[in-house]
Formats: C-alpha cells, sequence, structure tokens
C-alpha cells in the first residue's frame, strides 16, 4: 500500500531550508 | 512549473504534484537570498532563521504573476490554467482566495521586474525576528533594502509619492497570509 508523509508548508519549507545549508557547509 | 491535476487523476495525485512544486520554489528562494547584497555577511544561523519565517511570504509574491484576478484563474509555468473552483478540490480555498486578493493588490503597484526583486528581498529580511542571534545586523540590512527600494521606486516616479508606502504596506498582508496558511498540509507519497 502507498504509504504518505503529511507535513505542513512551512514545516516543508524549513526541511528544504536545513537540507540546502547542511549540504553547503 | 507545475503538473496539476488532468481531471482522469485522483485529488490525491493532485495533492502530491502541488506539494512537490513547492520543493523547487524553495530552493530557488534560497539562491535568491544568498544573491540579496549583504544577507550572506549574517550569521549562518540568521540567513538559516530569516528564510524559515520569510520563504513562504516571498513564495507569495512570486506566485502572484500566476494569478488572474479578473478571471479567477492560476496559470502554470508549464501552461496549464486552472479555474480558482478547480484548485478548490485541493482544500487550499481560503488560501487560494487570499492569494488573488493579495496578487490584485500587489499587481495594481504596477512594479518592475527589478522592483519586485528588490520588494522580495525586503520581504525576507523583514520575516519575523523570534530566532535571529543578531537583530541589530538584520536591521541594519533591512533599513539598506527599503532606502534602495525606496530610491528605486522614486526614482522612476518622481511625482507619485503615494506607490512606495502602498508597497510596504503589503508587508502586514504578507505577515497575514503567512500566519494563516503557512500551516496548510502537504502530502508526499513514500514508495
Amino acid at each position: 500500500p502507498k504509504t504518505h508523509r503529511v507535513m505542513t508548508l512551512a514545516d516543508h519549507i524549513s526541511h528544504i531550508i536545513t537540507q540546502d545549508f547542511a549540504r553547503n557547509q | 512549473s507545475c503538473p496539476v491535476a488532468p481531471a482522469s487523476r485522483s485529488s490525491q495525485e493532485v495533492w502530491e504534484s502541488f506539494s512537490q512544486c513547492f520543493t523547487p520554489a524553495v530552493k530557488e528562494v534560497v539562491e535568491f537570498a544568498k544573491s540579496i547584497p549583504g544577507f550572506q555577511t549574517l550569521s549562518q544561523h540568521d540567513q538559516v532563521m530569516l528564510l524559515k519565517s520569510g520563504t513562504f511570504q516571498v513564495l507569495m509574491v512570486r506566485f502572484c504573476s500566476l494569478f488572474d484576478p479578473k478571471e479567477r484563474t492560476v496559470t502554470f509555468l508549464n501552461g496549464q490554467t486552472y479555474s480558482l473552483a478547480s484548485l478548490r478540490a485541493l482544500g487550499m480555498g481560503s488560501l487560494l482566495d487570499a492569494m488573488f486578493d493579495f496578487s490584485e493588490k500587489l499587481g495594481s503597484l504596477g512594479l518592475e521586474p527589478d522592483e519586485m526583486a528588490l520588494f522580495m528581498a525586503v520581504v525576507l529580511v523583514s520575516a519575523d525576528r523570534s530566532g535571529i542571534v543578531e537583530v541589530g545586523a538584520v536591521e541594519q540590512l533591512q533599513e539598506n533594502l527599503i532606502r534602495a527600494l525606496r530610491s528605486l521606486i522614486t526614482s522612476r516616479r518622481p511625482d507619485d509619492s503615494t506607490l512606495f508606502p502602498k508597497l510596504l504596506l503589503r508587508l502586514p498582508d504578507l505577515r497575514t497570509l503567512n500566519n494563516q496558511h503557512s500551516d496548510k498540509l502537504l502530502a508526499f507519497r513514500i514508495d
């Protein structure tokens, strides 16, 4: 069965930003 | 360029594709922020905090060009146009209504692309300060950007003293949009 990760827009935005800065460290 | 639903797809699939749209859009805001003169002189912590609290608002400004307030339609970069009614199925009706109102007000100011970009920089550094450590540095950057925006706008429209204040009045609108809607849910399929 397909599972889903549900998150708020704000959390999704925070997640991407944290990832970006972690990658560029 | 968001491939939102051809009629044949379930609203869940629509929701997933709509959610996917945000990832590249957020990354573009991060790159935009790094290009703002002075932004990268802030501490990394403060850069991250400003982006976390301001990105949704910058996106709202960026998405304005997709909204046609008269026709009540949204046209994605891939050319697909959707009526407000058809997008209501995504459950984002209240956000879409607010977006139409906001894009109507912002659009009526008739900003040039470079003015819009400078306004987005002001939006970002004017975001919520609660997580910021070096508030003084952020306030200084905000002041510089607002001064640059004011001189750009007044140099082009010397006899229009109302446009700049009207533009700054959009900042509280964006704060409200952010407080009311950034908790909207997105859904991502994990196979």
